[in-house]
């Protein structure tokens, strides 16, 4: 059994990373 | 033919529209026709093939419902409207898209419909995967990023993003777009087809993608709980999480589903275990679990058994069409 989103982990990690400054708080 | 036989002819049928994730159709269906035969013939006006995970729905008094196919239309409690109404939906989902979707008509209405599920968060997607896939549906639908043809604001009418995750970051919608366009451009090079088969393989690992869910407990007068059925088997949640089952069993795990009246049984393949009850809300929502259950089994058994010949032709096809497509792409 592959592991979920196998191939676009790393795309998915850069996107997470790049989004966290404008968390917002509650969020 | 004479005016007068027409005229009679014509009192022999009935309208309906069809509503699919792309387009709308009028149909003329004869009195005593079975939902089979609108079915067929509405997959033959879409040149689709692989009919087995789609179905027509309609809204009984408020609630969706499936058309049978082996009953007369007329004598379900379809809503005897002038034309009568049904939309035609994936019913049933494939375990792996990129091993058991083939024509591109199939692929594409799958794509627009787990779209919508997650536009309209019907299935749950973190931030980071819904602009990923923001990406690949806004390649699928432009082509190649061009800088000069897709300039800042080219997005600003599009739906990109489920309304929970805009609301988790301070982020204009200027930022927001500008963000899916750095990562569609990302994507150049890569077909409509190829796009929306990348949207569902992302799609498919989220975890209420083609779960059907219905509230059941453990005792009669109760609701806590959830069944989930999809393409794999049958799954428990507890009513406030949809996402983590407490128990799941493959279609391998069981040996048995049965339902009377409000009752359901499972009965697991291990003797030793314990036979699961549970109970839902009405009977008719047991038979639509049964029904669901039976269906994706019997999907799960055809998938692994030798392809049938018209299977075999369906996948010749879809691959030479794939070819020449991508022959020409490149050429391009």
């Amino acid at each position: 059994q592959p592991a979920k989103f196998a191939p676009y982990q790393k795309a998915l990690r850069e996107i997470r990373y790049s989004l966290l400054p404008f968390a917002n708080e509650s969020g | 033919m004479s005016i007068r036989s027409l005229k009679k002819k014509q009192q022999k049928t009935f309208k309906v529209k069809i509503v699919t994730m792309e387009t709308e159709m009028e149909l003329h269906c004869e009195m005593d026709w079975k939902g089979n035969d609108l079915f067929d013939l509405v997959c033959k006006h879409l040149v689709l093939k692989e009919t087995w995970f789609f179905g027509l729905q309609y809204m009984a008094s408020g609630v969706d419902t499936w058309l049978k196919l082996d009953k007369k239309i007329l004598q379900q409690d379809v809503p005897k409207e002038d034309p009568l109404k049904f939309r035609f939906l994936a019913k049933f989902y494939p375990e792996n898209v990129s091993e058991e979707l083939f024509q591109d008509i199939t692929q594409h209405l799958f794509f627009l419909q787990v779209k919508k599920q997650i536009l309209d968060e019907e299935i749950i997607c973190s931030p980071e995967a819904s602009v990923l896939l923001a990406s690949y549906a806004v390649q699928a639908k432009y082509g190649n990023y061009n800088p000069n043809i897709h300039q800042p604001g080219f997005l600003s009418q599009e739906e990109l993003l489920p309304k929970r995750v805009l609301q988790q970051y301070q982020m204009t919608s200027e930022m927001w777009q500008e963000k899916i366009t750095a990562w569609y451009a990302e994507h150049r090079g890569i077909a409509r087809d190829e796009a929306e088969m990348n949207y569902l393989k992302i799609a498919q690992d989220l975890d209420m993608y083609g779960m059907n869910y219905f509230p059941i407990s453990q005792t009669k007068n109760d609701s806590d709980m959830l069944l989930g059925v999809d393409a794999k088997g049958i799954h428990i949640y507890s009513r406030n999480n949809k996402i983590s089952p407490l128990k799941s069993f493959k279609w391998g795990d069981i040996r048995n589903i049965s339902y009377n009246s409000k009752k359901l049984k499972f009965t697991p393949v291990d003797k030793k275990a314990e036979t699961i009850k549970f109970y839902s809300k009405e009977q008719n929502v047991n038979k639509l679990i049964l029904h669901l259950c039976i269906e994706n089994h019997n999907l799960f058994l055809t998938k692994r058994k030798v392809d049938s010949i018209e299977m075999q032709q369906i996948k010749m096809q879809a691959k030479e069409e794939r070819a020449r497509k991508k022959n020409e792409h490149q050429r391009l």
